[in-house]
C-alpha cells in the first residue's frame, strides 16, 4: 500500500 | 490509488473540460456562472498551496496543475475575454458570493486539523469547494434554461463528489489510519446539496423533458 501521506487526494 | 477515486478525480477533469471546451468552441459563457467560477479558482489556489513544497506523484502535480489551469482559465475567458465576456449575464449571477467566503473562512478559522496557515486554507478549500455551486445551481434555476453542457458540468461535478465518497469508505476499511472528518463532512454535505439537482436531472432525463429546476 503506498504510504498514505497527509494529503495525497486531490 | 483506487477506482473510485481514479474515477472521480477523471470526472471532475472532465467538467471542468467540457465547460472550458464548451465556452472555448461556442465563445459563449450563457448559462455559467461568473461566481461558481471564482469560487472554484480559489477553492484550488487555497488546496494546492502544497504543489510547489510536496511532491506526491506525478499524477497528482499534473492534476493539480490542470485543476488550477482551467479554473483560471474560465475565470479569464467569463471576465476578459472580449466575445465571451459578452454573453455572460451578470444581473442574473447575483449571488453574492461573498457570503459564502466568510462563513467558509471563519469555519476554517475554528474547525481545522492543525492551526497552521496550511491547514487552515486547506480546512477552508473544502468547506469553500462544498458550497461553491450554490451560485450555478441559483443561476440555472433563475435563468430556468439548462442547456446540455451545463447540466453535464454541474452532473460530472456532483457524479466526481459522489464516488469521492465511495473512495473515502473503501479507504477506511482498508487503510487503518484514514480518518479525515474535515474532509469527509465537507464531502457529504456538498454531495448532499446535488442531490436535488440530480433529481431534477435524472426525471428530465427519463422522461426525455428539458430538465426544469423548480423555481
Amino acid at each position: 500500500i503506498e504510504p498514505t501521506s497527509e494529503k495525497d487526494e486531490l | 490509488m483506487n477506482i473510485f477515486r481514479l474515477a472521480g478525480d477523471m470526472t471532475h477533469l472532465a467538467s471542468v473540460l467540457v465547460l472550458l471546451l464548451k465556452i472555448h468552441t461556442i465563445k459563449s459563457c450563457a448559462g455559467v456562472s461568473l461566481k461558481t467560477q471564482e469560487l472554484y479558482a480559489l477553492v484550488f489556489a487555497t488546496r494546492y498551496l502544497d504543489i510547489f513544497t510536496d511532491f506526491i506523484s506525478l499524477y497528482n502535480t499534473v492534476m493539480k496543475l490542470i485543476f488550477l489551469g482551467s479554473s483560471f482559465s474560465i475565470v479569464w475567458y467569463i471576465r476578459r475575454h472580449k466575445i465571451v465576456r459578452r454573453s455572460y449575464d451578470k444581473d442574473q449571477d447575483t449571488f453574492r458570493h461573498y457570503f459564502l467566503v466568510l462563513p467558509c473562512l471563519l469555519l476554517a478559522l475554528v474547525i481545522h486539523e492543525k492551526f497552521t496557515f496550511r491547514e487552515v486554507m486547506w480546512a477552508f478549500s473544502l468547506y469553500l469547494e462544498a458550497v461553491a455551486i450554490l451560485p450555478q445551481l441559483v443561476l440555472l434555476q433563475r435563468t430556468r434554461n439548462i442547456d446540455n453542457l451545463t447540466g453535464q458540468y454541474v452532473f460530472l461535478l456532483g457524479a466526481y463528489r459522489a464516488l469521492y465518497i465511495l473512495n473515502w469508505i473503501y479507504r477506511y476499511f482498508t487503510e487503518p489510519h484514514f480518518v479525515h472528518w474535515i474532509t469527509w463532512i465537507a464531502g457529504l454535505v456538498q454531495t448532499l446539496l446535488y442531490a436535488d439537482f440530480f433529481y431534477y436531472y435524472f426525471e428530465s432525463w427519463k422522461n426525455n423533458v428539458k430538465l426544469q429546476l423548480p423555481a
